[in-house]
């Protein structure tokens, strides 16, 4: 099973033209392993974006490097999803007798 | 199917046991038509939701064609129930289905979905191996004949937005396509999608406005503005194109060439910072608004039949 420990959701808000063709400019840097969740449309648009562990730091100083505003909008991707199976076992538990 | 928990999300045995359940129940209005087979031999289940006739007028709706938006399965299976319980007692949903069928593909993606609930929860794509690649799957939003390979989808089989080798070569988008080809009476085709919050009409290949592009945009207008009236959640709405980006190979372009007029695809919740993960308590609240949605096209493709 694939996990996701310490994978960073990031929202990104370019503010201009040239911070969105930046953005857009990381699509195709397949070696970060980049997973768009919301992908690039128009400037004040949040993109969200996955990015795996090993590409934290330089997608980070990218970013901070061309001063294109960002927050981390999941801080560790693996804990949500471990908490969303969490959820399913239970009600699944429950469910069991009465099925 | 009363006892069905719809606010917590459920495995592909569980949604199938729940549509076999519902066609037991209402054997007079619900069937299940299996169009196909996934990849990986898993039944393309469509419930079908008819009063009679042959070849009524119809209208399609989709939901889980990518494979890790949750909320997108978990809405489908309550609209198949909100259909049910509504037939008799809702005038403007009893009026429709008096004169046309209802068809719902809950799982449009199964094999990718039970990837997610036991491989990788962040999987999109089909489960169908690239000769010559290691990376599997292609992008069955991609896939269409319409606008196929163009720019808006990838051509490399790593990419989550993979266009695949042809059109149609994902068995699920290509039992889809004989389906409508074969039925040639679907006026309205419904594609559901999250996340983002909004509601797409052709074209994502083209600048190229829609013939219909008028009226398309005012009944998504009239949709929206009754889906935010519950909860205020607000969508943006428009062509795929100029609304998103340019997308290739899309369900809809397809849909919308065949000559299905009310061609849209929804983008559902997440309104928060939840993406993909969107909680399960919000599944019903989801569900709910986006019907409202869904009630005023139905409602328009009946009162305007072409």
């Amino acid at each position: 099973k694939e996990t996701f420990e310490g994978h960073q959701v990031l929202r990104i808000v370019p503010k201009d033209e040239v911070q969105l063709s930046l953005i857009k400019d990381l699509e195709d840097m397949i070696e970060f392993e980049l997973d768009f969740w919301k992908g690039v449309t128009e400037v004040a648009s949040p993109v969200d974006v996955r990015v795996p562990l090993h590409s934290l730091q330089s997608i980070k100083i990218y970013l901070e490097t061309q001063d294109i505003l960002y927050s981390i909008m999941i801080e560790d991707l693996q804990v949500m999803l471990d908490e969303e199976q969490e959820e399913i076992d239970s009600a699944a538990r429950v469910a069991e007798p009465r099925n | 199917t009363d006892n069905f928990d719809f606010s917590r999300y459920h495995t592909i045995s569980e949604i199938y046991s729940f549509q076999d359940m519902l066609v037991a129940e209402n054997p007079n209005l619900v069937s299940k038509i299996v169009i196909g087979q996934s990849y990986e031999g898993r039944p393309l289940n469509v419930l079908k939701f008819s009063t009679g006739g042959t070849n009524r007028p119809a209208i399609w709706m989709d939901t889980g064609i990518h494979s890790r938006e949750w909320v997108t399965q978990a809405s489908g299976t309550w609209f198949a129930k909100k259909i049910v319980s509504d037939y008799g007692s809702d005038p403007a949903l009893t009026a429709i289905l008096n004169k046309m069928d209802i068809f719902l593909e809950i799982v449009t993606n199964p094999d990718g979905y039970y990837f997610t609930h036991n491989s990788n929860r962040m999987w999109r794509k089909t489960r169908k191996p690239n000769p010559g690649s290691k990376c599997v799957g292609v992008d069955p939003n991609r896939n269409w004949d319409a606008g196929f390979g163009g720019p808006g989808a990838s051509s490399n089989p790593c990419s989550e937005t993979y266009h695949g080798p042809q059109a149609n070569s994902e068995p699920e988008v290509k039992s889809i396509v004989d389906f409508v080809k074969s039925h040639g009476n679907i006026k309205a085709f419904i594609s559901i999608h999250s996340y983002s919050q909004m509601l797409l009409y052709p074209y994502g290949y083209t600048r190229t406005p829609a013939k219909d592009k008028a009226e398309l945009h005012a009944l998504a207008k009239k949709a929206i503005t009754d889906l935010a009236s519950l909860y205020g959640t607000r969508y943006r709405y428009g062509s795929i194109v100029s609304t998103i980006y340019q997308a290739s190979g899309g369900t809809i372009d397809w849909t919308y060439n065949q000559g299905i007029k009310y061609s849209y695809t929804f983008e559902l919740r997440d309104t928060g910072r939840y993406g993909f993960i969107l909680p399960a308590n919000q599944i019903i609240p989801t569900a709910n608004e986006t019907w409202l949605a869904l009630m005023a096209i139905m409602d328009h493709t009946y009162k305007n039949p072409y």
